[in-house]
């Protein structure tokens, strides 16, 4: 038998909450288009 | 403890702009076909260390084709990148560069073009004329009747057909043929070249022998022909000191 884990419930207590204001940085890649994407 | 990892390298980072633009460079200068490309974007940067002040940087960058000719002394920077609506042209390429103590050079690059497709170019321009194959009947007898035309009218050197750049062909509401070609002077007249097409001979690989010419043909409903030609030596906008003068 296949017993369900409450993974993601504890996962979403342990989330450390995001200052207000919190930018989060950008994608290292791809970078910005120049002209305009085909 | 163990130092930590460097943060990842991004593709808008100063150093990967920096190295990207000297690819760019690399592969306009090692290029002798076709237009000048200029960078789009960065797709893709890898750095693997391979040592103090050495690096192997692998790029894959996204490139548009320009309206500069690759033989044409306009820097890259002056140079116009192709619209969306003159059915743009894009460049995928994969480089390999190695960085040591701040120098760049080239290990290896791969790219391939291709046009932008004529679905995508006609739902936004339905009437925008599209990209025709450079060995097309229509577009072969455009620029031979174009070159002809301007070597007729125009005195100074015969001027002889490098390569087609590129060719654009519109149906309605009039059939055109657009045409872009390379051309170089030769030492003969017109005249001279009609007597004696032979003896006809291009002159020595200057810059200025080179020169870019725009035609366009409409067939119908009218028949007429628009044929222009420049040479790079007298290209506006670009100044060619004489002797004596101030070349600061």
């Amino acid at each position: 038998s296949v017993a369900k884990r409450a993974v993601a419930e504890v996962a979403q207590h342990d989330k450390v909450p995001r200052p207000v204001g919190f930018v989060p940085p950008p994608p290292p890649c791809p970078g910005k288009i120049h002209h305009f994407k085909i | 403890a163990p130092a930590a990892p460097p943060p990842p390298v991004g593709c808008d980072d100063p150093e990967t702009e920096a190295a990207a633009e000297f690819a760019v460079n690399y592969i306009n200068d090692h290029s002798h076909h076709g237009y000048k490309f200029a960078l789009n974007r960065i797709e893709q940067v890898r750095v693997l260390p391979q040592g103090p002040n050495n690096e192997i940087i692998f790029l894959e960058l996204d490139l548009l084709e320009t309206t500069c000719h690759i033989l044409s002394p306009t820097p890259l920077a002056n140079c116009t990148v192709r619209s969306f609506t003159e059915h743009a042209v894009e460049g995928d390429c994969d480089i390999k560069l190695q960085k040591v103590n701040g120098q760049l050079s080239i290990l290896g690059t791969k790219c391939h073009s291709h046009a932008d497709s004529s679905e995508d170019i006609q739902r936004v321009c339905p009437d925008c004329p599209l990209l025709a194959s450079l060995n097309d009947t229509e577009v072969l007898a455009a620029v031979t009747a174009a070159l002809n035309d301007y070597n007729s009218k125009t005195p100074g050197a015969y001027l002889r057909l490098l390569e087609i750049g590129r060719a654009r062909k519109q149906f309605h509401p009039v059939h055109v043929v657009a045409v872009e070609f390379a051309v170089a002077a030769t030492n003969c007249t017109a005249e001279e070249a009609k007597a004696n097409l032979e003896a006809c001979q291009l002159l020595p690989e200057d810059q200025s022998n080179f020169g870019f010419c725009t035609a366009s043909i409409v067939t119908s409903p009218s028949q007429e022909l628009q044929a222009d030609c420049q040479l790079y030596g007298h290209q506006p906008g670009i100044t060619y000191p004489h002797q004596g003068q101030d070349t600061t």
